[in-house]
């Protein structure tokens, strides 16, 4: 089963 | 004073298009360099980027940065009242909380303006770190767009496979499954059908089908897409606007529990 990941766990908010 | 004109609204409506079946509303942050949108989808899986320079403008003026919140469905529905032919210039003083799209007519014996009132968007922003990717793609938008749709039929994701051999599109479902492999092109007739694929290390990626399904609405902007992959990072889905800039897509991928 894969997961669907958040684009934020990837990029720091400014 | 911020004004900016472009010779055709089509390319407007398209970038538009591009971008409204993701996102509700968005912020326009202008400034002399041209004018940027950067927003999450609702369910923050998906990043938008769209830049527009002011070079690719017919006319551009920024006195002052600006940012304009827009509600994207609103925009649609004064773009809509555009022809294609129509010249563009959208128009907002200083500190407004309403913005003017300007539309008239290649005789210039139609002129008409719509108001539409600005948002106050609270927004994040978020640092995309540059990135060297493992593996560059690309191909024909359009080609890109059949994929997906194609693909989507079998699954809700898709496996992106890249190679030095070439790029696999894969997908396996309840009604069974589907592989599409593509070849780098060793000729082609025209630059815009050629398949190209930069590698440095394979890449296997899964995607929500979804999502790129979505970003092909860009398809009408760019002859070619490039993908850019590297392992359990973001894709990168990217259309180049001619003269004018690109509007870039991150999805982040589905990863194994």
């Amino acid at each position: 089963k894969r997961t669907q990941q958040s684009i934020r766990n990837y990029f720091n908010v400014k | 004073m911020f004004e900016a004109r472009l010779i055709s609204a089509t390319i407007l409506k398209k970038i538009l298009d591009a971008i409204k079946d993701l996102l509700n509303e968005g912020t326009f942050d202008c400034s002399d360099s041209g004018i940027q949108l950067q927003a999450m989808d609702n369910s923050h899986v998906s990043l938008v980027s769209l830049t527009l320079r002011s070079d690719g403008f017919d006319k551009f003026r920024c006195d002052r940065n600006i940012s304009m919140g827009m509600n994207l469905g609103s925009m649609a529905k004064i773009l809509k009242c555009a022809n294609n032919d129509d010249t563009v210039t959208i128009k907002a003083q200083d500190n407004a909380d309403t913005v003017t799209f300007m539309f008239e007519s290649p005789n210039h014996e139609k002129v008409s303006d719509y108001e539409m009132k600005l948002m106050n968007l609270d927004q994040e922003h978020l640092g995309i770190p540059e990135t060297d990717y493992s593996c560059v793609v690309r191909m024909p938008s359009m080609e890109f767009a059949r994929i997906c749709r194609d693909l989507a039929q079998f699954s809700e994701s898709m496996l992106i496979c890249c190679t030095k051999e070439g790029v696999k599109f894969s997908a396996s479902g309840d009604v069974g499954s589907a592989n599409v492999k593509l070849a780098q092109t060793s000729s082609v007739d025209k630059e815009e059908e050629a398949v190209s694929i930069e590698m440095q290390e394979p890449v296997t990626l899964t995607f929500a089908c979804r999502y790129l399904n979505a970003f092909t609405k860009a398809s009408p902007l760019s002859g070619q897409v490039q993908l850019s992959m590297s392992a359990d990072v973001p894709l990168v889905v990217e259309y180049r606007i001619q003269d004018l800039g690109h509007i870039r897509y991150y999805l982040a991928p589905k990863i194994e529990d």
